[in-house]
């Protein structure tokens, strides 16, 4: 038993860190990807980072399959792995660039960065 | 028009995805691209082709629906994106007739073979400056003029626009609807609009298209007809979406593909083990 301390952090074992969003900035010149991307040219993307381990927290919002697979993890961790701590909400943004005829074409491009995370 | 600026200011809740654009002293960002770059890179043959100039609508549009992602708003429900989620340019490649004839017709010329036919056309404009006449005609055409625009060698009007010579109009864009030209263009290669200019009201002489702001001589790129194609895409993965539009040889620069051979190496063996 762990016993709490004020701010509800257990004494006596190391915490790991808990699935959460963490900055992951994206750089297109770095990629290379500068000589067809106008703009943006870098971007904060985010990154889902943790472990999902029991109990689960509600804002991770977790499927009942991963709160299932997270109580068999606590109770053998050798007959499942936890569950996976994955961005459950995405937005777009928006790129402009130049196509393969050398057009300027703008995009909405789909789920390029993380809202938010949870596990699954 | 007027230019949607991102201001530093403009933090929002979800102004932490900001894209960091450099910045031109004028105040609009200096985008990387904005001058013709890598005049040979990645091209053993030599003959480069020039980097597209991107428009300043299509930086407008950039600015403007990028500012409203940030608010959280979709921009795809704008009424002037026609609820696409894709929006391609293509500059005018016509030339002018250079015959000191009177112009009564000027063609607009577009590649358009780009365009995919799995996507849904929602909407098509041309977007052509009308110059500022640099004085004031001497002789103006009496009356009202129609321009209309029709798709080359063909009777069927697509839009018109009426102006009035007599006033000297400050420079700007006319924009006309061509959704349904183009529409009707599938499988899409070359787009051809002609611009007529079929007279003014009652018997007056036609109007000559380069004493109305039409003419090409002496265009800046930025003046250049621009035709505006908006369309609905399928979601689509980011890497299939590379691999159609970059097949050149720079292709391979910074996707996934580019492992060096001792990781791939070590990918097979571990592939084997697993």
């Amino acid at each position: 038993t762990a016993f709490a301390n004020r701010h509800g952090k257990r004494h006596g074992k190391k915490s790991r860190l808990r699935c959460s969003k963490k900055p992951l900035h994206v750089n297109f010149k770095e990629l290379g990807w500068d000589d067809w991307i106008i703009a943006p040219l870098e971007y904060e993307a985010y990154h889902c980072e943790g472990v999902c381990d029991f109990p689960l927290r509600s804002h991770l919002e977790p499927t009942n399959h991963a709160i299932i697979q997270t109580l068999m993890n606590s109770m053998d961790p050798s007959s499942t792995p936890p569950s996976c701590c994955v961005p459950t909400k995405l937005t777009p943004i928006s790129i402009l660039y130049i196509d393969a005829g050398n057009n300027v074409v703008y995009k909405q491009y789909e789920d390029m960065v993380v809202e938010s995370c949870g596990c699954r | 028009f007027q230019l949607a600026s991102i201001g530093s200011s403009t933090k929002g809740p979800r102004s932490r995805r900001e894209a960091k654009v450099a910045r031109s002293p004028r105040g609009i960002p200096a985008l990387a691209s904005h001058q013709p770059r890598l005049p040979q890179e990645a091209q053993p043959g030599g003959k480069a082709q020039q980097r597209a100039e991107p428009h300043e609508y299509m930086l407008s549009l950039y600015r403007t629906y990028s500012i409203a992602e940030k608010l959280g708003i979709n921009a795809s429900f704008f009424q002037s994106s026609k609820s696409a989620n894709t929006i391609t340019s293509f500059v005018d490649r016509g030339r002018d007739d250079l015959s000191p004839a009177p112009l009564r017709r000027q063609k607009y010329l577009f590649d358009v073979s780009t365009l995919s036919d799995k996507e849904e056309l929602v909407g098509a404009e041309l977007r052509l400056f009308r110059k500022a006449p640099g004085h004031r005609l001497s002789q103006p055409p009496p009356g009202l003029s129609s321009m209309q625009l029709f798709p080359c060698l063909s009777p069927r009007l697509l839009d018109a626009r009426t102006l009035d010579p007599r006033e000297a109009p400050p420079a700007g864009w006319e924009v006309f609807d061509v959704w349904q030209g183009l529409q009707q263009q599938q499988p899409w290669k070359q787009l051809c609009l002609e611009l007529r200019a079929p007279g003014g009201r009652g018997q007056q002489p036609l109007p000559d298209l380069r004493s109305l702001g039409f003419g090409r001589r002496g265009r800046a790129q930025q003046e250049k007809a621009l035709l505006v194609v908006f369309t609905r895409s399928p979601r689509k993965n980011l890497f299939a979406e590379l691999r159609e539009e970059r097949g050149s040889p720079r292709e391979e620069r910074g996707s996934p593909q580019r492992v060096p051979q001792e990781t791939q190496q070590q990918f097979k063996t571990r592939r084997k083990r697993r």
